[in-house]
């Protein structure tokens, strides 16, 4: 469920 | 990135520019409860530690930095520029009854028990009561100018908007985060009451003001 990059929602 | 995601950014950048412009405008920060800009200042910074490891977007990377450089300006006005204006007394709201409850279930609660993951987690749960020090102080002293409940209406706007973005995404990307999701929607919750004077009073030209 979690991006795997980090969280592209500010 | 869909329509409420946009406007929802955009409404926090609003919300951050109008206050501001605010302070430095009037030369002053009346008004404005300092713990809160203190909170939102932490929750950028533990947010965006990212920035120094994952690239996301351009788009990402330049709104971070602005909320965080907007984040440390309005703290530096209040408490160094403007400091003679800024309303002491009246923000009496105690940080540390936020921070450590919160940080106890970042700890808790969260997708994966790493550094990065930790603060990500503190900053979604920080955010949702980050306001609540300025709220308070406009419950101690009964009112607000109009330009401050400005100011509010837009940052309660953006994570009402967030969340219709994540109804969209789990609709659309099958995408959703609880964390984020439950305390969006406490975030939101919080701003109900204000939401309500504002429509009623603010928007009708009236000053908010509280009954004694």
């Amino acid at each position: 469920l979690k991006d795997e990059v980090g969280h592209d929602e500010l | 990135m869909n329509i409420f995601r946009l406007t929802g950014d955009l409404s926090h950048l609003a919300a951050i520019i109008i206050l501001l412009l605010k302070i430095w405008k009037t030369r002053s920060c009346a008004g404005i409860s300092g713990k809160s800009q203190i909170l939102f200042a932490l929750v950028f910074t533990t947010r965006y530690l990212d920035l120094l490891t994952s690239f996301i977007s351009f788009y990402n990377t330049i709104m971070k930095l602005i909320y965080i450089g907007c984040a440390y300006a309005t703290v530096y006005l209040i408490y160094m520029k403007f400091k003679a204006t800024y309303d002491g007394n009246h923000d009496s709201f105690r940080l540390e009854f936020l921070v450590v409850p919160v940080g106890g279930l970042a700890c808790l609660v969260n997708h994966d028990f790493s550094f990065l993951e930790i603060l990500w987690t503190f900053s979604i749960y920080l955010e949702s009561v980050a306001i609540l020090p300025q709220l308070f102080m406009i419950s101690k002293t009964g009112e607000a100018e109009t330009i401050t409940t400005h100011y509010l209406f837009f940052l309660g706007l953006y994570r009402a908007l967030y969340l219709f973005n994540w109804i969209w995404r789990f609709y659309f990307e099958g995408f959703f985060d609880m964390i984020a999701i439950v305390a969006g929607v406490v975030q939101t919750i919080l701003y109900c009451d204000f939401f309500y004077l504002y429509v009623t009073k603010v928007l009708k030209g009236k000053k908010l003001s509280l009954p004694a």
